[in-house]
This record gives structure tokens, C-alpha cells and sequence, in this order.
């Protein structure tokens, strides 16, 4: 005797990737298609009612992607999504006099300023559902591992990347910001380079 | 050294912060496994004056996994001279043949079990047979026998004029 075996309807890929349209900027319409990738589905469009136990997406040493589910446990959440602190907010200073201020124990020649941090453009940000590579993330590389993989968050140095896998290759979008003109890169690009080993990296040192 | 590169991807949006990479096989020219270096250019850095190393990331790049230590069977196989796969094909021959043999012999008794006689052969093993007794304490008839333990007489020997 056997149970009866109910199966549950299946989302099919064609409801998956249906592009879907948002507003931007406050006027401007944008037709938004989402993509898989390595089993991601990046630009999925948004609930309705947003879930604050959703779904994320965290990275594995390697780059390898893993959904992570956050729950609720004794009235906390556990593994919820991450968050940035400031890393991607710009910091702008502010300054406050004596008249503006009327601070009690403030004098009338003195100024107060204060930092003002201000968040970034979520436009595109938000459609990422995959962690987001920040300098507290970072692991230590070298021989003695002191040297911080700025700007990579994964994959770790020397983790192997096999054949016909697809790893996530993250970095620390603010790294590549200018000093002088506070402006970060808007674009980049991915090197592969082969490098020479000495014989002892290869394993065949003196005796 | 951009001679060494041997992947650029076009140009992406630094926001996203992201890069799905896809390992071919081709990439290590016949190779096993390979060591890259992995690096990210901004456009505000012309390609002449981009150095890989500077931030560069040093990984490994591998056709699959790799089983580093071989067996004690596997070594003396090799001591034996049989480098291939003709070992397993020998040792798996031999529980084959058994089985085909048993199998035949199976129907060869079957087929023929009607025309054989082996009575003389019954009946010379059933005379053969012995009664088993058991042992002699279970036997009912000597069960109540109070089978003392046996205990050393005393002895009355005189010591002699050496002796003493």
C-alpha cells in the first residue's frame, strides 16, 4: 500500500525568465529581462508584498554559488540578507554654526561638523541577488597570508577552478575609486594571465 | 607581462561588482592544471599602463580532481608488470567460467534426472549412518547417578630409617 503521490505544480523556465517592466528615476521606464546564470536568476522581478525572509545568494571560497534561507529563531532572524554598513554610502562633511545649531555648550565662534553619509543608486544594485564584495570580506593572501586580496573577495588565492564550472569572480566596487575626483570606474574588465613557476613552486625543490 | 594574458572579457559595469567566469578546457593547452594570474582592469586605467600583478590573484585552474595516492594492490600490479586494465578483465574471467560451469552442470542434472540411478549410492551412505547417542551425563538412565568428584586416598607409607 502506497500513499498517493500528489505532485505540486512546477514553475515552468518560460514564468522564470519573463522580462517585466519597472520605472526608474521617477519617469523613466525600463524593460527588465531577467538571466540564470550558473543557477542565479539575476533581475527577478520584486514581490509585491516584499518577504524578509527571502532567498539569497552567498559565495563559497571558490566563487560557487549557495542559496541561503533566513529563518527565524527565538525571535531573531538567523542567516538574513547581508548588510553593507557604509562601505557603499558616500561620505559628504557638513558643517554647522554657533546661529544654525544654538548648541548650549557650544561658543559662538566654534563650528560643529559632521559626517553625512549618503546612500548609493540602488537602480541596478538591487536586482544582484548575491552577496556583495566588501573590504570586511577580504582573505589574506601570500605566503604568511598577511596581505589583504583587495580588490577580490573570491575566489580565494590559490583555490582551483575546474573545467566547465562557473565561478562568481567578486571585487570591491569603491576600490577603484580616485582620490582626487571621488568618481569610481564605471567600467572594467576581467584578465586571465599565465605565469611562470620556479621549480620549486612546482614541487621539484632541492633535496 | 600582457603577452601571458590569455583572457579579456569586454568591458562590464563596475556596480555590479560581479563576473560569472566559465573554465575551458582549452585554456590549459593540454595541460593538467594550471596556474593564473586573475585581475580586474578599471577603464580610468589605459592597458599599457595596467599591471596584473599589482592586485593580481594567484589561482588554479584544473582539467578535474586528482587522486594523489595509488594502492598497495595498485603498486604491486605494477611491480607485476601489468600496467593496464587486462588484470581486471583475468580476474573477472574466473568467477564467469565458474558460474557457467555451475549453471551448465545445472541443467545437465536436470535434463537428466529421470535417467540415473544412484540407489546404491543412497543406500551405501544410509548404512553409513550412526546413531548419535549424546553424551553419557544426559542419558536418562544414568542421570541420577551421583558421580562424586574424584578425591586422593590417604596413604599410610611408613618412613623408612633413610628417610628419617
Amino acid at each position: 500500500i502506497r500513499n498517493v503521490i500528489e505532485p505540486k505544480p512546477k514553475t515552468t523556465s518560460s514564468e522564470e525568465i519573463r522580462p517585466w517592466m519597472r520605472t526608474i528615476y521617477s519617469t523613466v521606464k525600463e524593460v527588465v529581462t531577467p538571466t540564470v546564470i550558473a543557477g542565479v536568476t539575476f533581475s527577478r522581478k520584486p514581490l509585491a508584498t516584499p518577504d524578509p525572509l527571502e532567498p539569497w545568494v552567498s559565495l563559497n571560497k571558490e566563487g560557487l554559488p549557495k542559496t541561503i534561507k533566513p529563518k527565524i529563531k527565538n525571535g531573531r532572524t538567523e542567516n538574513a540578507s547581508p548588510t553593507y554598513s557604509t562601505y557603499f554610502k558616500t561620505v559628504s562633511t557638513k558643517t554647522f554654526d554657533y546661529e544654525e545649531l544654538q548648541a548650549h555648550n557650544m561658543d559662538p565662534n566654534d563650528v560643529y561638523e559632521e559626517e553625512v553619509f549618503e546612500d548609493e543608486d540602488k537602480t541596478y544594485v538591487s536586482l544582484n541577488p548575491i552577496i556583495r564584495c566588501t573590504p570586511d570580506r577580504y582573505l589574506n593572501k601570500g605566503l604568511a597570508k598577511n596581505v589583504p586580496s583587495e580588490p577580490f573577495c573570491t575566489p580565494r588565492e590559490n583555490s582551483e577552478l575546474k573545467v566547465g564550472k562557473t565561478y562568481f569572480v567578486t571585487w570591491y566596487t569603491n576600490f577603484f575609486r580616485s582620490e582626487l575626483t571621488d568618481e569610481t570606474a564605471e567600467k572594467v574588465r576581467i584578465h586571465l594571465s599565465y605565469v611562470r613557476e620556479k621549480s620549486h613552486e612546482k614541487g621539484f625543490g632541492k633535496r | 607581462d600582457m603577452r601571458a594574458t590569455f583572457f579579456s572579457s569586454e568591458w562590464i559595469r563596475n556596480v555590479d561588482g560581479l563576473y560569472p567566469l566559465e573554465i575551458y578546457e582549452e585554456w590549459l593547452n593540454g595541460k593538467y592544471e594550471r596556474k593564473v594570474v586573475l585581475s580586474v582592469q578599471p577603464s580610468t586605467i589605459p592597458d599599457d599602463e595596467f599591471n596584473h600583478l599589482e592586485h593580481g590573484l594567484l589561482i588554479n585552474i584544473a582539467l578535474g580532481s586528482r587522486v594523489f595516492k595509488k594502492t598497495k594492490e595498485q603498486l604491486a600490479l605494477e611491480d607485476a608488470g601489468i600496467m593496464d586494465d587486462t588484470w581486471y578483465y583475468v580476474a573477472l574471467s574466473i568467477p564467469t567460467a565458474v558460474l557457467i560451469a555451475c549453471v551448465g552442470m545445472y541443467f545437465f542434472l536436470y535434463l537428466n534426472r529421470h535417467n540415473r540411478d544412484i540407489s546404491d549410492v543412497r543406500r551405501f551412505a544410509l548404512s553409513k549412518r550412526r546413531r548419535v547417542i549424546g553424551k553419557f551425563k544426559d542419558m536418562k538412565k544414568y542421570k541420577n547417578i551421583n558421580n562424586r568428584r574424584y578425591d586422593e586416598l590417604p596413604s599410610y607409607n611408613k618412613k623408612n630409617s633413610k628417610q628419617s
